[in-house]
């Protein structure tokens, strides 16, 4: 193992872990640079799978996944002492978290332009994963998987099909999407659905929109051309994303972060891609905007 | 999706990631920015290229890959049921029926199999489900990377 990256020591870890524990950074490309933090498994290390895990975004840390999600230890709500986490993923694989791209967290690039896209992050990736294997050639024989969330739906197929085809040897079974984007059209289409029948939006918004956006029994909610039916779709998106509800979890509060915080407009950009908030978005809302608060 | 994940509080891990002792002992160079959960120079300067993963999908299943899709029901960002329709837009024949699995005796959520691709709900789950259902979602993680059953 790369002896110069071990951690064998963090501040507020008030318990021993039986397990290693790795943090630098990997090659991604000329003058590219992605911070990982490896842990091995508490099983049997060098029997046990090796998982890569990709936080999605696009923009957005796995060193989230690591300390609120699947890691071996979370941080509490102090801010300084740590806690483990009973159902860390590492007590059976040896898991890699990967904050991709550069300018992601820790991630950076020398030259500081943050500009990429889908296919360059996918062979940037694959890049830092034989610089991984480099630095830890023991793992290479180990069964591999890559796991990616959210914008991850996209990371983690167009990785595994570099790492599949491509030179480098891994012994790569298989990949999982965890609340993956797998196609923009289908997660529009659904959400219209999925927020009627979770009773989201009424019988009126509900009738209007299959009088304008469906035709013969088929329904097109992610590009029509009706200009009432992308007004309609955008009240319905309006009262998923920016009424107060947890678009994360319908069924937990909104905490943390204002809903109106810039970053959370630009959050849901990357969703009804079509749909750009009509001039007059009110004339259906019949309501300024949310006093949710 | 996006710089700020609404309704999340990462205070917490951002203040410790960002001391100093944690910094030096995870080898981060004094030179780089302080951390935060989302980036908005990379967010905001992204270029998506693909509108679907369906070809992707295909080529990495007829290369005799294993595939898992899993949802947490609740969440709107990714819902469920998009992933759903695009496990069965791929064409494959299932191979189980849709049905229940169980955790700690309780349904947990639901799945299907079509040869190599499962897609799986974890029932009440967010968009994050290791946070929000640890205990399913170590089950579900054990039996896809060991091929067992759910």
């Amino acid at each position: 193992q790369y002896v110069p990256d071990e951690t064998t020591h963090l501040p507020g870890m008030m318990f021993k872990p039986n397990y290693r524990q790795w943090s630098g950074y990997l090659r991604a490309g000329p003058g590219r640079f992605l911070h990982y933090w490896f842990v091995t498994s508490q099983s049997d290390p060098l029997k046990d799978p090796l998982v890569l895990w990709l936080n999605g975004g696009p923009g957005c840390s796995s060193l989230d996944g690591f300390l609120s999600e699947n890691g071996p230890f979370h941080v509490n709500d102090n801010g300084a002492t740590l806690y483990e986490n009973k159902f860390s993923w590492n007590k059976i694989a040896n898991v890699l978290y990967l904050e991709s791209p550069a300018g992601v967290g820790y991630s950076y690039s020398d030259d500081l332009n943050y500009k990429t896209n889908d296919n360059q992050v996918a062979a940037d990736n694959y890049a830092a994963l034989q610089s991984f294997f480099n630095k830890f050639p023991n793992f290479t024989q180990n069964e591999f998987f890559i796991f990616g969330e959210s914008y991850g739906g996209i990371y983690a197929p167009t990785l595994s099909l570099l790492v599949a085809t491509g030179p480098a040897k891994f012994n790569f079974k298989g990949f999982a999407v965890g609340n993956g984007i797998s196609s923009f059209a289908l997660n529009d289409q659904t959400l219209i659905y999925f927020g009627y029948y979770h009773g989201l939006f009424g019988e009126d918004l509900w009738h209007d929109l299959n009088k304008n956006c469906c035709e013969k029994g088929t329904c097109n909610f992610y590009n029509s051309t009706s200009e009432d039916c992308k007004e309609l779709v955008y009240e319905a998106f309006d009262t998923v994303y920016e009424s107060g509800l947890n678009a994360y979890a319908l069924y937990l509060d909104c905490e943390g972060h204002s809903r109106f915080h810039r970053g959370y407009e630009r959050t849901m950009t990357h969703l009804f891609k079509n749909y750009r908030k009509p001039q007059q978005s009110h004339k259906f809302l019949n309501r300024g905007p949310s006093s949710v608060s | 999706l996006g710089e700020v994940p609404p309704c999340i509080n990462s205070t917490a891990q951002m203040n410790w990631l960002n001391r100093g002792d944690v910094r030096k002992a995870l080898h981060i160079p004094d030179m780089l920015p302080p951390w935060d959960i989302c980036s908005d120079d990379v967010g905001g300067n992204y270029t998506t290229q693909y509108q679907t993963m369906k070809d992707v999908y295909l080529k990495l299943l007829s290369m005799g890959l294993r595939a898992l899709v899993y949802n947490g029901d609740t969440d709107m960002a990714c819902n469920f049921l998009g992933d759903q329709w695009f496990v069965e837009d791929l064409g494959i024949k299932a191979t189980t029926k849709y049905q229940s699995w169980i955790h700690d005796d309780q349904i947990a959520g639901f799945y299907q199999q079509y040869g190599n691709i499962t897609f799986l709900t974890v029932k009440g789950a967010g968009h994050m489900v290791p946070q929000w259902a640890p205990g399913p979602a170590f089950h579900m993680f054990q039996s896809f990377i060991t091929n067992g059953p759910y």
